[in-house]
């Protein structure tokens, strides 16, 4: 089994349209696929019709059995999303509080690993979309994950904050005796704009050997997709946004038969 | 004295933007304006060319002081941003480890609505930049501020997400004893899409009289000028985003004379 971080700590950059782009399309080659969203916003339970506000069963289970000791069996979180091979364990709002109990709980730290863990047999990957704030879920996520994914916008300030978030991810990693294995994901580009051709290029002088040598163009298709609440993948294959998450994925997946 | 603040939970809808817009109008129509960065992220920061990694004198200081009721003169925290007139207490990355501190240091709620009370003589508007997440900046920045400006994207996510952000700031609001008064503002508005005009029809529907009656349409100068440093009314005065959010100014002056 394989775990994917999606995660910037700036707002907007396109980590639920990558998880969920990437969980449709995994789902539709036939593996079986979990989402798993612990932003307290809850963007991708949004996107599959379920409402943070309401929900009692969620991610939020995992924190509070891991801070009292607890068994829980995480399929017990599981919620369909009408695509065949693609489940999802939803986000609640009661995960913004957990920042604020982490002083109390003891050990929220693995919550997400162990969880990954006891279902390692029933998926073949497991997707993890980030809240866009550095803090206990954002820890989780990365001690979890065997890769990260940093989908970026191209244009100025995502670019800024990327130096900034990599500075934190490796400080974290090195605490947890780990190198970070990241891969940095050009978004929204436009090719008719000079900031998106200069940020791209600012990306690869800087980020060489961690950036994906594709780009993500702006497609309108994205948020037609999310209000027919279906992956990109299933609401219109042939969009160009699409077929730019294709070839994303099949250099993930030619990395992992790499390693 | 008027305080704004500008917040949204969903990230990437504007919040930056919106408050650097507005700010460099204000300026420019010969009103003193202070920005206030509250975001860990720091994109305001950045805009202006400071690091929210290295900056010893921040935001941050404010909420230190007043967890250790030490006195502290918030005009001490103010950098310049090149322009005439607008004034900046920038971000810095520690504000991240707030939320986490809340429960030892007490009293933090009003940090903000005293450090702008501080300031009244010395300034005629102020504007709070406010990060993606709800916590205890956030609450902050509610409890200081005359009045919430909120920017939603006009795509479905975006519309889901301010139901129940307005619920929680309701809440909050309550608890303070206050009615809360916000301003919803449609932006990346792509009149071609029928997302956004979609969108749009159910933002009128539902938020009526919360909603401002203009859009701020997509506008790639917004990029140019971060990537420039400037605020958008300053590099390029004519540029459509830029008359739009003349145009919201606008609104928001005339319904400040009528209160
Ligand atoms: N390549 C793209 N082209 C056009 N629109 C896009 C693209 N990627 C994402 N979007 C749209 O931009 C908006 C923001 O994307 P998304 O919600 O995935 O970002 P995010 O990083 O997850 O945001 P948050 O910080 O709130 O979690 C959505 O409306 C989405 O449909
Ligand atoms: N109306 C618009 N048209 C086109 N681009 C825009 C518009 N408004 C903002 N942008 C661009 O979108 C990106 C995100 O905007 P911004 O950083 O202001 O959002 P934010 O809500 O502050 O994000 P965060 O959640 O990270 O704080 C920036 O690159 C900005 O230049
Ligand atoms: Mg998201
Ligand atoms: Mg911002």
């Amino acid at each position: 089994m394989t775990v994917w971080a999606v995660a910037n700590q700036k707002g907007g950059v396109g980590k639920t349209t990558t998880t969920v782009s990437l969980g449709g399309l995994l789902a539709a080659w036939g593996y079986r696929t979990l989402l798993i969203d612990i932003d307290p916003h809850g963007s991708l339970t949004s996107y599959f019709r379920y409402d943070p506000d309401a929900l009692d069963v969620s991610a939020y289970a995992l924190f509070e059995a891991q801070g009292q000791k607890k068994p829980l069996d995480p399929l017990s979180l599981v919620h369909p999303t009408g695509t065949q091979g693609l489940d999802l364990i939803p986000a609640s709002v009661s995960l913004a509080t957990l920042d604020r109990q982490s002083g109390q709980l003891q050990g929220l730290g693995l919550t997400l690993t162990n969880a990954v863990k006891a279902v390692r047999d029933d998926y073949d990957y497991v997707l993890i979309d980030c809240p866009p704030v550095l803090g206990v879920l954002l820890i989780n996520a990365l001690a979890a994950c065997d890769r990260l994914l940093i989908p970026v916008q191209t244009e100025f300030l995502a670019i800024k904050g990327l130096e900034r978030m990599l500075h934190t991810l490796k400080m974290v990693a090195r605490s947890k005796g780990h190198a970070l294995d990241y891969l940095v994901i050009p978004t929204y580009y436009d090719k008719r704009t000079r900031a998106s051709r200069e940020s791209l290029s600012v990306l690869q002088r800087n980020h060489g050997g961690h950036l994906w040598d594709g780009v993500i163009p702006v497609d309108t298709r994205f948020r037609e997709a999310s209000r027919a609440g279906m992956p990109p993948a299933q609401y219109d294959a042939r969009a160009r946004g699409v077929e730019a998450y294709i070839a994303l994925l099949e250099q993930l997946q030619q990395d992992q038969r790499n390693k």
